[in-house]
């Protein structure tokens, strides 16, 4: 089963 | 002060229509580089990034940098009522809860300002980091959406693979699967019908068939799509806005659990 992951997960806040 | 007129006005208008269902508010980013934003959907799921350079504007007055918060589908409102040849201004004033748009018609007759109240958002800005993509796919943006579309008939995720045989897009669902190979073609007269892969490695994700179907909206700005690919990455599918910048669209994988 795939599972979202989130754009939080690979960019985060500088 | 703030003053951003855009010859052509439709370019505005069809960028709303690319992010307003992504994105239910935002802040429009105003500095001497450009009119920019950047903001994820509400699941924190995609995310998109415009770019509107300053140089592509007919007069773009920023005298410092200034963030707007916007409710995307009442701007989408009042651009409706910008007419498709009309030139649009962008104005605001610092320390004013409000902006304007105007719109004048292209025999100048025709003047009308609309004046949008402006909202407090609270976003994070994130950062993108500059990446070396396994695979960068470039195809009529037609086509992709084509695509994106046959298959969320199927399936409700696609898995785009790339190998030197081409770009294949794969669904499954109740009903059956499908598979959809595009192979690289440059003999073509026309660039932007051609399909280009420029592959390092092989890659294969798999996205939510849904918010690919929603970038394909912004389809109208650009005969040609850009799709890079990279396995610990969010996959960017591009969309060049004639010369004043680009509207980009990341989309986390989905990952076996």
């Amino acid at each position: 089963v795939n599972k979202q992951s989130q754009i939080t997960t690979f960019f985060t806040s500088p | 002060m703030l003053e951003l007129r855009l010859i052509q006005g439709s370019l505005l208008k069809k960028v709303l229509e690319a992010i307003k269902d992504l994105v239910t508010e935002a802040n429009f980013d105003c500095s001497a580089t450009g009119f920019s934003l950047q903001a994820m959907d509400s699941s924190h799921v995609a995310l998109v990034a415009l770019l509107l350079r300053s140089e592509g504007f007919d007069h773009y007055r920023c005298d410092r940098n200034l963030s707007m918060g916007i409710n995307l589908n009442n701007m989408s409102k009042m651009l409706r009522c910008a007419g498709p040849e009309d030139i649009i201004t962008i104005k605001g004033d610092d320390g004013t809860d409000t902006v304007t748009f105007m719109f004048e018609s292209q025999k100048q007759d025709k003047i009308s300002d609309f004046e949008m109240k402006l909202m407090d958002i609270d976003s994070e800005h994130l950062g993108i980091p500059d990446a070396e993509y396994q695979a960068i796919v470039r195809m009529p943006s037609a086509e992709f959406a084509r695509i994106c579309k046959d298959l969320g008939s199927i399936g409700d995720t696609v898995v785009i693979s790339v190998t030197k045989e081409g770009v294949k897009f794969f669904t499954r669902g109740d009903v059956g699967s499908a598979n959809i190979v595009c192979r690289q073609n440059t003999s073509v007269d026309k660039p932007e019908d051609s399909t280009v892969i420029e592959m390092n490695e092989p890659v294969s994700l798999t996205f939510a068939l849904r918010y690919m179907n929603s970038f394909t909206k912004a389809t109208t700005l650009s005969e040609v799509v850009t799709i890079s690919l990279s396995s610990e990455l969010p996959v960017v599918v591009e969309y060049k806005i004639a010369e004043m910048g680009y509207i980009r669209f990341y989309l986390a994988p989905k990952i076996e659990d």
